[in-house]
């Protein structure tokens, strides 16, 4: 027996937005500790992992770990029968699990919908993820971010980042010129979600897809603030926190000439 | 332009 219920729905429909575009089905693999989802694009570029941790649902309750494969367009067309107000539980006989059950309840409770969505078989390969200490850990404005690789998509397809212990610049170059974005460190004190903070072991300098990138910021609405991690000749992370848990991507760099 | 990288030359597969 599978029951996930979450109070605050709207979470459950930013976080499927923020992932359909780059997943089209993918398993979310349940456990006693919680919902967790792995799955790269189809060009192996990018890839992103989502974490809910269990204590973040009330009630929660997975007698045994099983996976449920999901067509995320599906999903994402039956997540918007439910209201941002809606109280989202999720269920699956853990058995038989071909179909799983998402109930929409709305705050005063005389509103209650349920759908259910037919499962798939889907075999993934999973990566091995090491865990790296990075040469660069930047935290920024999500909203900020977002703004950067808005801006700098109408100059190029790529973006440079350099990272050094005292500033942080993006810099792209195409057919109608250059631009760029240079941040400073800031500490904010009275306001922590707008503060810009660098942590460097060493300068690095990468070069990313920023269409890639402008699809991770659609995880801009679950967090004030974006970690950007870095190390030479390494998969840039971006992390969006969240109480529940996490939402990270992660982007192979692009060699330059 | 340059040459854009897989996450397979990065992370193994399980």
């Amino acid at each position: 027996m599978f029951e996930a219920r979450l109070t605050q729905g709207a979470l459950l429909k930013r976080l499927l937005d923020s992932v359909k575009e780059l997943v089209t089905d993918a398993n979310f693999d349940c456990s006693e500790t919680g919902i967790s989802l792995q799955a790269m694009d189809n060009s192996h570029v990018a890839l992103v992992s989502l974490s809910l941790r269990a204590e973040g649902f009330n009630p929660y309750r997975c007698d045994r770990g099983f996976s449920l494969g999901v067509n995320l367009n599906s999903l994402n067309k039956i997540m918007k029968c439910a209201g941002n107000e809606d109280v989202i539980t999720l269920k699956a006989d853990d058995s038989s699990a071909d179909s799983l059950c998402l109930l929409f309840e709305n705050s005063s409770n005389e509103r209650v919908s349920e759908y259910e969505l037919k499962l798939m078989d889907i075999d993934q390969e999973h990566l091995s993820i090491p865990e790296t200490d990075y040469d660069a850990t930047v935290m920024m404005p999500s909203a900020e971010f977002q703004r950067i690789c808005r801006d700098l998509m109408v100059v190029s397809e790529s973006v440079t980042i350099d990272v050094s212990k005292d500033e942080i610049k993006f810099t792209a170059e195409g057919e109608l010129g250059t631009g760029n974005v240079k941040l400073k460190p800031t500490s904010t004190i009275d306001k922590p979600e707008e503060s810009i903070t660098i942590e460097l072991g060493q300068t690095v300098s990468l070069q990313f897809s920023l269409k890639y990138l402008s699809n991770f910021t659609r995880g801009t609405p679950l967090s004030d603030q974006v970690m950007l991690c870095l190390s030479d000749n390494m998969p840039l992370l971006v992390e969006y926190k969240m109480d529940i848990g996490y939402i990270r991507y992660y982007l192979a760099p692009k060699v330059g000439d | 332009d340059s040459s854009q990288k897989s996450l397979l030359n990065f992370f193994g597969k399980i």
